[in-house]
């Protein structure tokens, strides 16, 4: 007789327990059980092998697997920890842990920090704020002369890079930051406290009990 | 408008940034 809640359909590449995570991330585990539900969607979207693809991530944000943008590639890299080029179960669910309402202040800064130091050299630099900034414009129907441009780079250096070095490093993002909250905005879904609620065929497929 | 935000502001905005998009059924 079948058993469709045998763990024998959780044997995928990088599939990591639940309790485990929930030990190391803001999640419990009946919400690591549900983010299973979301990965599993996203990670047979184009490839059916338990791993997100670039193109499936692509494909989630943008319903285009073709689309390339430069932030959805950073997101991409910063959450495929061990850089094999895929996302697997464990670093999806450390990953999004970050933008988890509960994942300290902290955690959520540093995370972005190293999204926008494109170069991985420990600071944001100047060139980098605008690499980023023209790429904004190029995803956006935004139009903004090379002089309105420089002029915001320019504003948004002078404001942030309080040592005056002509780099951004971790402190002076962190002060930065303190003085422009908004900017930490979307490193908190809220969805993440009602993951349970969205994908609720973890109730039936759950192994673990809070 | 635009052009009076700090450029992190305007980064922020992108759509590749806003990750709730990955749990529209």
């Amino acid at each position: 007789m079948g058993c469709f809640c045998s763990k024998h359909s959780r044997q995928t590449p990088g599939y990591e327990e639940p309790t485990i995570l929930a030990s190391e991330t803001s999640f419990t585990v009946s919400e690591v059980e549900a983010l299973y539900e979301l990965f599993k969607k996203l990670s047979s979207s184009i490839i059916d092998d338990g791993l997100i693809h670039k193109e499936e991530f692509q494909f989630a944000l943008f319903r285009n697997s073709n689309k390339r943008n430069l932030f959805a590639d950073r997101i991409f890299d910063l959450f495929d920890v061990k850089r094999n080029g895929v996302i697997e179960f464990g670093e999806f669910v450390r990953s999004l842990s970050v933008f988890h309402p509960n994942t300290p202040q902290s955690d959520k800064i540093a995370f972005a920090f190293r999204l926008y130091d494109l170069r991985y050299t420990g600071y944001i630099e100047r060139e980098e704020l605008k690499e980023m900034v023209l790429a904004l414009l190029n995803e956006s129907d935004l139009i903004l002369s090379d002089d309105v441009v420089e002029t915001i780079v320019d504003k948004t250096f002078i404001d942030a890079d309080s040592k005056g070095d002509g780099k951004i490093d971790m402190e002076e993002w962190k002060e930065f930051v303190a003085r422009n909250p908004s900017l930490m905005k979307n490193m908190t879904l809220p969805y993440l406290k009602d993951i349970t609620l969205a994908f609720p065929s973890f109730v039936v497929n759950s192994e673990v009990e809070d | 408008k635009p052009a009076a935000m700090n450029a992190f502001e305007l980064i922020s905005t992108s759509q590749g940034l806003n990750l709730s998009s990955l749990f529209e059924k």
